[in-house]
């Protein structure tokens, strides 16, 4: 059977709302080392790639691996019916069809169950090769989430260059063009507000504002999101969720 | 999406 408490239920809840517009549904695979999902998005432009390590959950159970297909849509409504403060423990049986979600508030005075039906779903996994890239940027996510919102309000697609000093997004459209420039600034003080590149060659790329727009729903998960660009690859959009796991994000360029 | 390539493109399948 498989068995998973994360105290922290709030993180289960901000990761599905961040796949939810981008996927439609998945599996979910559960083994020893933890719960992990991969899926492209319908028109196969971008990839998700989920990993909660099984040490970040307060409790985990994992007798045979297991692959639990979900609609992102239902799961959602689902987790939304969990306090942000709630514990989530899942539960399903080897052969299970159902997946069960029990959610504890703080003082154990409500306890709640919900039950979702799992489906069965024809995924194909990729395998994503472990590459050194030419620039990786770390950003505060809240910036880098309104810079591609502003930045769609003009165009539909940004450049982003990256120097030694500095991260450039840019974009044009049928009413102007627009920039923005980030400079490298490790700030000691606030570490949360800092950007920080490190750079074997400059590298410009281009990439759709749509998607980005979207990657850039899991804000709440991290305090900064790291941009990983190599010539002539996918980006990485990184979101790493303190002591439990990472949500990546992988997109192809224009 | 004109000129939008598949993340397929990228990765090969497992």
């Amino acid at each position: 059977m498989f068995e998973a408490r994360l105290a922290q239920g709030a993180l289960l809840k901000k990761v599905v709302e961040a796949i939810k517009d981008l996927i439609e549904d998945a599996n979910f695979d559960c083994n020893n080392s933890g719960f992990s999902l991969q899926a492209m998005d319908s028109s196969h432009v971008s990839l998700v790639a989920l990993s909660l390590r099984a040490d970040g959950f307060e409790h985990y159970r994992c007798d045979r691996n297991i692959s639990m297909g979900m609609k992102l849509a239902n799961l959602s409504k689902i987790l939304k019916c969990a306090g942000n403060d709630d514990a989530i423990t899942m539960k399903s049986e080897d052969n299970g069809d159902t997946i069960t979600f029990m959610f504890e508030s703080p003082n154990q005075e409500r306890l709640s169950e919900f039950d979702l039906k799992l489906m069965d779903i024809d995924s194909e996994h990729l395998g994503i090769p472990e590459a050194e890239y030419d620039a990786t940027v770390k950003v505060p996510s809240s910036e880098f989430q309104r810079i591609v919102k502003d930045l769609a309000s003009i165009g539909d697609t940004v450049e982003i260059s990256v120097t030694k000093d500095a991260v450039k997004f840019s974009t044009s459209g049928d009413i102007g063009s627009a920039n923005i420039m980030c400079r490298q600034n490790k700030s000691v003080d606030k570490p949360e507000e800092s950007t920080e590149i490190d750079i074997n060659e400059p590298v410009a790329l281009t990439f759709a504002l749509r998607y980005l727009n979207s990657f850039a729903k899991a804000t709440p998960l991290s305090p900064h999101v790291v941009l990983k660009l190599s010539k002539d690859l996918p980006v990485v959009v990184e979101y790493h969720i303190p002591d439990v796991g990472r949500l990546g994000f992988y997109l192809a360029p224009k | 999406l004109a000129g939008q390539r598949s993340i397929a493109a990228f990765f090969s399948a497992k």
